[in-house]
């Protein structure tokens, strides 16, 4: 989950 | 995805097709660092890793594709189409100086030590200081055309609007991402001398920016 919040970002 | 982040992505997208029109309408690179576009090529290539591997949105997929696409083909603009308009006596900030370090940096500070968190940390530490060579370029020159300052302002501004999106996303739902947060505000530091002669020289109208 924290890994794809942040890779949700450009 | 909230406003800021929104705004953020739209200024970068901005910046980069500002300077890639430039460079196609007017046939030219002059006063382009080459090096900067390449790091970003760079930037581009190592975050963007999980584009086949991880689908989060349409938005973030195509904004990916389309960030990769033009970061190419300014590169290859600059190399390749007018490369006899390239400038590359002025373009002489030695990378190295930047790569090493950044490397260095991600081996050393990572949430995991795995090949794609590595790269995207490598990226993240890149990005920060890709805008170097252009920097150094125009206080070599001494000036840049407005539309070179436009392209700065725009992609400063961008990394800026994504401090607020940090801001923000930490006050409404407590995420927090200490490399990109610290290494945005570094990278926006960096802009700050040039965010303060853009206001107060080109704003007013005039051609080229000089530098003092």
């Amino acid at each position: 989950k924290e890994r794809e919040a942040r890779h949700d970002e450009l | 995805m909230n406003v800021f982040r929104l705004a953020g992505d739209v200024s970068h997208l901005v910046a980069i097709i500002i300077l890639l029109l430039k460079i196609w309408r007017s046939r030219s690179c002059a006063g382009i660092s080459g090096k900067s576009q390449l790091l970003f090529a760079l930037v581009f290539t190592t975050r963007y890793l999980d584009l086949f591997t991880v689908y989060i949105s349409a938005y973030n997929t195509i904004m990916k594709v389309v960030f990769l696409a033009l970061s190419y083909a300014t590169v290859y603009l600059i190399y390749m189409r007018f490369r006899n308009t390239y400038d590359s006596e002025n373009d002489s900030f030695r990378v190295e100086f930047l790569l090493v370090p950044v490397i260095g940096l991600s081996f050393l500070e990572h949430y995991a030590f795995t090949p794609m968190e590595v790269l995207w940390t490598f990226s993240i530490f890149l990005e920060a200081v890709a805008i170097m060579p252009q920097l150094f370029m125009i206080t070599k020159t001494g000036e840049a055309e407005s539309i070179t300052t436009h392209y700065l302002f725009f992609l400063g501004l961008y990394r800026a609007l994504y401090i607020a999106n940090w801001v923000w996303r930490y006050h409404t739902e407590g995420f927090f991402d200490q490399i990109a947060v610290v290494s945005g505000v570094v990278q926006t530091i960096f802009y700050c001398d040039f965010f303060y002669l853009y206001v107060t020289k080109v704003v007013q109208g005039r051609s080229k920016m000089s530098l003092p």
